[in-house]
């Protein structure tokens, strides 16, 4: 663990009074090592460094704590500060309906956590979720959200006859107005941040239903990609929050920084598993600590 | 060559950064690069493009080192052993199905009749997405009922193989993370049950791992070798813009080879894997 690597580079450092630069110096390294292994982008590791090595140089070395252990403290401080402590509820407006727009790469847990998430508003936030499928293209995609509306007992609005995505969202606003349903889940089909024509499809579903929030579902496995979609997504589209699934899995997750750092978008929710109420809202301290080891 | 020294310094920083960029990770990245400092400091390399030249070179010594020890390929198992039968595994929303679809139709190009087993039987419309690439390759496929257990429509498959001649049949598995013991140990059973049907069975263990993968790929690599026993690779979504790197540091840590590569979403987006052609495009 980080914390282990701190102590053996730390241990000949005599602590006296501050922090020094040969303290700050010498952990800056084993830092920065354990957040490229953790994935987090190298630019974004490069700019953490920089603010913890401006924090920790010449501070007050406290008595209760080795160096080592006062360096990792102000590292765990930084990244929990970092990937914020934003609420993860989403928030509603009296509009009928509010409309969740859920996008991402190909084969991020999309189209699995559309039914996460609608059943924990209809739980937690007493919210009655219709969904819709605009995934046009996958093999069975639009069964698969189907199975999960069956398995999760959600309302799924379905048009069969039609093969594009913005008439399906957009009827599928109107029924929901129609019915009054207060949320309208939007699952799309996964996509890449360089294809113009499908990233042009999210922003026409975006015009036709103004949703109040647009969800970036990225995998916790992400590499240093993340960054680039990441920055893509929400260049293009426009995200307001991320989703971060596979949580279950034992990667660390520095995924999270890196969005987190070029989005400015919170986390807000993450998947913990395959079953439908595997669920979590983001807790910051949590993969600060699954980040650095 | 005056400040030759000076250049070196910091292009090799830009350039480790490069490599981290691409996910090689950092024990593969150090490895290359002080490969890299010996040649400069034995004065072989002098000057940018030789030094691209040989971190090139030393990446292609990888792949091509596991290339030589990884595979099994169709041609080393008897005629007379039949059907070849190829499972397909990974962690979650890799690419599997959709690899199969394409490899369905490949195999089947090559003038080989094809049976497909569609062995997910635990997420929603697995089984339905698998049918409609069946039905697009004109592949007969084999599945059962949501909740079946994997091994039994395994076994039906291998049955079927054997009773309808099949040259190859390739194997759907349902996603797994490589932590969970359980899911493992179904890869497991599936594998025993498919060795005592077909002599050699699975003749190829293929883990699908997706481009974007960080550094848990290794460990995705590790688990699956250790317990699946993996015999190659098959690196998707190479069409976005991520670069796959970790493919590199599995080759190296485990020489397990690269096999082919999805490019896209469409049935003819698969191609063999060409080494040199991918340390080209790593430095785009
Ligand atoms: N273990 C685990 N698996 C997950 C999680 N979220 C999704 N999955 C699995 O990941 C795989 C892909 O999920 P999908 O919901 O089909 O992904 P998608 O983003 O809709 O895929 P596309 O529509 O093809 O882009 C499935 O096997 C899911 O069961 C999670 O939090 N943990
Ligand atoms: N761009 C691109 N997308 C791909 C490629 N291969 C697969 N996909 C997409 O990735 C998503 C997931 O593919 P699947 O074949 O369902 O993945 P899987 O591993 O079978 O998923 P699970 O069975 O749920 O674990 C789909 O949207 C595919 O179209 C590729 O090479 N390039
Ligand atoms: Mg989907
Ligand atoms: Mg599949």
């Amino acid at each position: 663990s980080l914390s282990d690597k701190l102590k053996r580079t730390l241990k000949n450092l005599r602590g006296e009074g501050v922090l020094t630069r040969e303290h700050v110096e010498a952990a800056l390294r084993e830092i920065r090592m354990a957040l490229l292994e953790a994935d987090v982008n190298y630019k974004v590791a490069k700019d953490f460094i920089a603010a913890v090595k401006e924090k920790a140089e010449g501070q007050q070395v406290w008595t209760e704590l080795k160096p080592s252990e006062q360096v990792v403290k102000i590292v765990y401080d930084e990244l929990v500060e970092l990937l914020g402590g934003t609420s993860s509820r989403l928030v509603f407006t009296k509009q009928i309906p509010n409309v969740v727009m859920i996008v991402g790469l190909q084969g991020s847990g999309k189209t699995t956590s559309t039914g996460k998430i609608a059943m924990w508003l209809a739980k937690n936030q007493e919210r009655k979720p219709l969904l819709v499928s605009t995934d046009v293209y996958r093999p069975a995609a639009r069964e698969q959200l189907k199975v999960i509306a069956r398995a999760t007992g959600q309302s799924i609005f379905e048009m069969p006859e039609t093969n594009d995505a913005r008439t399906l969202a957009r009827e599928a606003y109107k029924h929901a107005q129609q019915t009054g349903f207060d949320t309208l889940l939007i699952d799309t089909a996964g996509r890449l941040h360089i294809d113009d024509e499908l990233m042009e499809e999210l922003v026409a579903i975006k015009g036709e239903t103004k949703p109040i929030e647009i969800l970036f579902v990225a995998d916790a496995m992400t590499g240093q990609d993340a960054v680039r979609s990441g920055e893509e997504f929400h260049r293009r589209v426009g995200i307001t929050g991320v989703m971060l699934t596979k949580m279950d899995g034992d990667a660390r997750g520095g995924a999270a920084l890196s969005i987190k750092q070029v989005t400015g978008q919170p986390v807000k929710f993450v998947g913990v598993g395959e079953k439908y109420d595997a669920l979590e809202p983001f807790y910051p301290d949590r993969i600060a600590q699954r980040i650095l080891g | 060559f005056q400040g030759r020294k000076q250049i070196d310094a910091e292009l090799l920083d830009e350039l480790e950064e490069a490599l981290i960029a691409a996910d090689i990770g950092v024990p593969t990245t150090l490895h290359i690069l002080e490969n890299v400092r010996r040649g400069i400091a034995r004065n072989q390399i002098n000057d940018i493009d030789a030094l691209k030249l040989a971190i090139k070179t030393e990446l292609l010594s990888i792949l091509q080192e596991a290339e030589k020890n990884g595979v099994v390929s169709e041609e080393s198992v008897s005629e007379t052993v039949s059907p070849y039968v190829m499972m397909i595994v990974g962690v979650n929303g890799v690419g599997k199905t959709t690899t199969i679809g394409k490899l369905a139709q490949r195999i089947k190009a090559e003038g080989n009749d094809v049976l497909i087993c569609a062995a997910d039987t635990f997420r929603a419309a697995a089984s339905d997405q698998l049918a409609i690439w069946a039905e697009r390759t004109g592949v007969p496929l084999i599945q059962q009922k949501q909740g079946t257990d994997p091994a039994a429509v395994l076994f039906d498959s291998l049955k079927a193989a054997k009773s309808r001649n099949s040259d190859v049949l390739i194997v759907d598995t349902a996603g797994r993370l490589h932590n969970k013991s359980n899911l493992m140990a179904e890869l497991e059973k599936m594998k025993r049950v498919a060795g005592r049907e077909v002599e050699g069975a699975p003749h190829e263990t293929l883990l699908v791992i997706d481009a974007v993968t960080g550094q848990n790929g290794l460990e995705q690599a590790r688990q699956f070798l250790k317990i699946a026993g993996v015999t190659g690779i098959v690196l998707t979504k190479l069409d976005g813009t991520a670069k796959g790197g970790i493919a590199v540091a599995i080759a190296r840590e485990l020489n397990l080879p690269i096999r082919y590569a999805g490019i896209g979403e469409k049935v003819d987006d698969l191609v063999v894997f060409d080494a040199e052609q991918y340390v080209n495009s790593l430095f785009e």
